[in-house]
């Protein structure tokens, strides 16, 4: 995924850091203190579409096909995530209990265009 | 990104002010924590764990395990709210969700033996039921023999905690001493005060076993 700046037009992911503070939830939620929000934007020019890593997938099989049997581009292509990893969260319960779970997909790692 | 007033890169939306875009951002990060967690609000504590027993169950739990795959890991402090009914009980009592009540598959009591008590103890764990007859009231869970003072992780059978409903679970202790001595006070044997307090230490299925694989079916 390419390094994204303010001003990078083309799709990549956008860090973004949320302070389980800003929310006020630091007094449930124990562990960790905060957690990456990215998300992905950008635009997807025709011959970006299907790269990277989308390509890799069953959606880019399917996207294939429709491109061999419609005039091209079908469509505009988006920014989407294309890899996500779990989050660990240490929180307290309603009742007080103390409890440890891996959340999935919470956290952007790739963007790709679609 | 071009300022306020210009085109989304993306959605071709109206980019926001920045205050406004931060409040967004907020607010999305609020919703998708509670969906992960399967919450449909932050939950109000009303009665946290005190610090000090939270960072010594924290400690106690395997450094760095992982929470279980499709699962969570929970720990339960006891409270203790029946006063004593003979020299050498105690009853615990623990407050669990619905869901974890349901299940649960792997439990485990931990307890702090005072240094005070004297030679091997013989600790008995009854499921305690009040609302029933005298008979059916308590279900022994399991035994154990302790010949060390300090903290004990005694398993308990899962199946022997799990419930349908939200559970109070009360788990009474009956202790036996070399020579059936039972005169010694509960307190004497096992720290169920303060920041020793004992806890549960369970694992659970987020949506009973086996979903994740229904799910990749």
């Amino acid at each position: 995924t390419p390094t994204c700046e303010p001003e990078t037009p083309l799709c990549c992911r956008r860090d973004h850091y949320v302070d389980f503070r800003e929310l006020g939830w630091r007094d449930w939620i124990l562990q960790p203190e905060g957690y990456q929000l990215n998300y992905c934007s950008g635009q997807c020019p025709p011959h970006l579409a299907g790269s990277p890593g989308i390509a890799a997938s069953f959606h880019s099989a399917v996207f294939s096909l429709l491109k061999a049997n419609n005039p091209w581009p079908l469509g505009t292509s988006c920014c989407v995530p294309t890899a996500r990893r779990p989050l660990s969260l240490l929180y307290l319960d309603r009742d007080g209990n103390v409890v440890k779970t891996d959340v999935p997909d919470m956290v952007v790692e790739a963007c790709g265009c679609s | 990104a071009q300022g306020a007033g210009s085109v989304c890169p993306s959605c071709g939306g109206p980019t926001l002010e920045p205050q406004a875009e931060r409040a967004l951002v907020l607010e999305l990060a609020k919703q998708q924590i509670l969906e992960g967690l399967h919450l449909t609000s932050r939950p109000r504590i009303t009665h946290p764990p005190p610090q000090a027993a939270l960072t010594r169950a924290l400690r106690r739990l395997q450094p760095g395990s992982v929470a279980p795959v499709n699962g969570e890991e929970v720990i339960s402090f006891a409270t203790i709210t029946e006063p004593s009914t003979s020299a050498c009980s105690s009853v615990l009592t623990f407050h669990l969700s619905t869901a974890q009540s349901r299940h649960l598959y792997h439990a485990r009591l931990w307890l702090r033996v005072l240094p005070t008590f004297p030679g091997t103890l013989s600790l008995r764990t009854f499921r305690w039921n009040p609302g029933r007859r005298r008979r059916e009231s308590r279900t022994l869970l399991a035994e154990h023999q302790m010949t060390t003072p300090g903290w004990h992780a005694l398993t308990l059978p899962s199946s022997g905690l799990r419930g349908e409903a939200s559970a109070v679970l009360k788990l009474q202790l009956v202790c036996r001493l070399p020579g059936g001595n039972a005169t010694a006070a509960p307190q004497w044997l096992v720290d169920t005060a303060g920041d020793e307090r004992p806890f549960l230490e369970l694992k659970i299925w987020s949506k009973g076993p086996g979903a994740g694989r229904t799910r990749r079916r």
